[in-house]
């Protein structure tokens, strides 16, 4: 193979039945979508790097993953993003947590890794180093659907927490999670 | 969480990973995507991973850099590797979730130990596949 591409959306409370025809066309167009995004980068000579970063973009920019748009919220209703990139030719690396307003986090990953002599940046430093690498910075609402402010909503109650406990009771070792759950 | 790993025409591999983290989570929670070795990795020299999943078990079974040292000092296929740690190694302590990968000659895995995992992958035939569900 003279290259090549692989990527996912997600593990999380995806199972048969949970969405109709319709949603799975949605997510399967969007991976597509995503997958293409990149071919036509590593087609034309594009290095790695580059090709991971558009098509995170792509699913980033989509409200349907658990990332950018369309993110799981926090227990204070806004959306915390974090992100890594690699580079495999020289073991450089950039990551970043605890974004609010980087619209693309991938891409201030990629600015760390490529612009800083550091790995990690997280929270307001990295936001700053964000907006002096010009990336495009958002309000944290943009991050927002429908579909996560509901889903907050209903952890919310105690019928959301008593839920999120069976949940966890089925999939997680019990004592080490009090009170949380994920899906995202 | 989305993650995408890649080969290039220059025979170098990369992966990255983005995510939203864990529905209510407090206290500034951090989960394994942006622990380098953790939920992403790479080094030509084995492979390229991106994982999803339960971040605490990932962080503390450092599984995509585990993948990659099975690769380079046991000798393992990048399949091998993966379900080593994904199929046996994170099921045995309920982690749920899953990785993508590529390896330098474009062998690519998508190991995952949950009900579903979105995925897809494309080579130089440009022909894409994609899935959701387990089989």
């Amino acid at each position: 193979v003279e290259f090549g591409l692989v990527i996912h959306g997600g593990a999380g409370n995806i199972y048969k039945g949970r969405y109709s025809e319709d949603e799975e066309k949605e997510y399967r167009l969007k991976l597509e979508e995503a997958l293409q995004a990149g071919y036509t980068i590593l087609k034309n000579g594009g290095t790695s790097p580059e090709a991971v970063e558009k098509v995170i973009h792509v699913l980033e920019d989509s409200p349907l993953f658990n990332a950018g748009k369309g993110a799981v919220m926090t227990s204070e209703e806004t959306v915390e993003l974090d992100a890594a990139i690699m580079d495999g030719s020289n073991l450089n690396a950039g990551t970043c947590a605890g974004i609010k307003h980087v619209k693309n986090p991938i891409s201030l990953a990629k600015a760390i890794m490529e612009k800083s002599p550091h790995v990690m940046l997280i929270g307001e430093g990295a936001e700053k180093f964000a907006e002096e690498s010009g990336l495009e910075m958002v309000a944290n609402e943009y991050f927002f659907t429908e579909k996560r402010k509901q889903e907050i909503k209903i952890i919310k109650t105690k019928e959301g927490e008593e839920n999120l406990k069976v949940y966890r009771d089925k999939s997680f070792q019990d004592d080490m999670y009090p009170v949380d759950g994920k899906f995202g | 969480t989305v993650g995408c790993a890649a080969l290039d025409k220059h025979g170098n591999i990369a992966s990255g990973t983005s995510t939203g983290g864990m529905t209510n989570k407090k206290w500034g929670r951090v989960g394994d995507v942006p622990i380098i070795g953790a939920g992403t990795y790479a080094n030509n020299k084995t492979c390229a991973i991106s994982a999803t999943g339960h971040g605490e078990f990932f962080i503390r079974n450092v599984v995509a850099h585990d993948i990659s040292a099975l690769m380079e000092y046991k000798s393992l296929t990048l399949q091998q590797a993966a379900d080593e740690v994904v199929m046996k190694k994170l099921m045995g302590q309920k982690g749920s979730g899953g990785v993508i990968g590529i390896d330098k000659y474009g062998n690519i895995v998508m190991s995952f130990n949950s009900d579903g995992m979105f995925r897809g992958y494309i080579t130089d035939k440009g022909e894409p596949f994609t899935a959701m569900y387990k089989n």
